[in-house]
This record gives C-alpha cells, structure tokens and sequence, in this order.
C-alpha cells in the first residue's frame, strides 16, 4: 500500500479559494469596517478567526449575510488581515503595524498577534 | 511580492478548530 502526499495541496486549495473571493463565487458575507465592504467566504474566516468563528457558531448569527465590526476597527487592517488569511502572507507596513495588530487582536487571531509583537520587537532600535 | 523582506514564520498562523464544542 502507498500514499502520496500532493506537499503544495494546502497553498494551492488556497489560492483557488481566493480566486473565488476575488470572482464573488459562493461569497456569502459582507463585512461593513466603516464604510468599506469586504465580500467573503463564512468558512474561511471562521477557519482564521476566532471571533469570526463564535459568530458564525451561534446559531443566531449563523445567517447572517452582513457583519458590522466595532468603528474601532481600521479598514486597512482588515484588509490586509483578509489577505492574510487567503494568502498566508501578512504585509507589514511600518505605518500600519499597530492597526494591523489591534485588528488581530479584535479578531481574536493570537498566534499573528504574537507575531507581530516579535516583529516589533526585533525592529525596534 | 518581488522586493519585498519576507519573513518565513514556520509556527502555527491560525486556531484550531475543536472535533466538537
């Protein structure tokens, strides 16, 4: 008996799951960060979030098509969380660290939350 | 990405889905 394991299976799944955000197929929530709109799978967010994940836990909530997050939040943050998770890469801009981790932090994602506090640290002078 | 650092992070990046809540 044999196996074999196809090693780039994982990242190419997920590049075929972002050419379906970026197309809008089987997107089924809009995210409201202000007055910006993200279309998105329910699925993949959960996967990467943990607040999205309670949300989309309760079966209250499960149905919903359209989620308003805290006016706290910074749309750029988001955005480059989004990426992040259809992408696996995080861009770090200098001037978007902070909101970037805030962001994470509302979104209950840890473990880039730790990341970016090394990263911080390792760069700061 | 051409140009940019890029950092390779090897631990884990997201949470673990529990079997059952």
């Amino acid at each position: 008996d044999s196996c074999i394991q196809f090693t780039r299976h994982a990242s190419d799944v997920l590049l075929n799951l972002n050419r379906l955000r970026s197309r809008d197929i089987l997107t089924d929530v809009t995210i409201l960060v202000n007055r910006q709109q993200f279309r998105a799978h329910k699925t993949v967010l959960m996967a990467c979030s943990g607040l999205f994940y309670t949300i989309f836990t309760d079966s209250h909530k499960c149905n919903l098509n359209a989620i308003s997050l805290d006016p706290k939040v910074d749309p750029e943050g988001f955005a480059i969380l989004l990426e992040f998770m259809y992408t696996s890469r995080l861009t770090l801009k200098e001037s978007l660290i902070m909101a970037i981790m805030n962001t994470a932090i509302y979104l209950q994602m840890d473990h880039v939350v730790d990341t970016c506090h090394r990263f911080i640290k390792s760069s700061d002078p | 990405y051409e140009g940019v650092n890029t950092i390779k992070e090897m631990g884990r990046s997201i949470h673990e889905i529990p079997r059952q809540d």
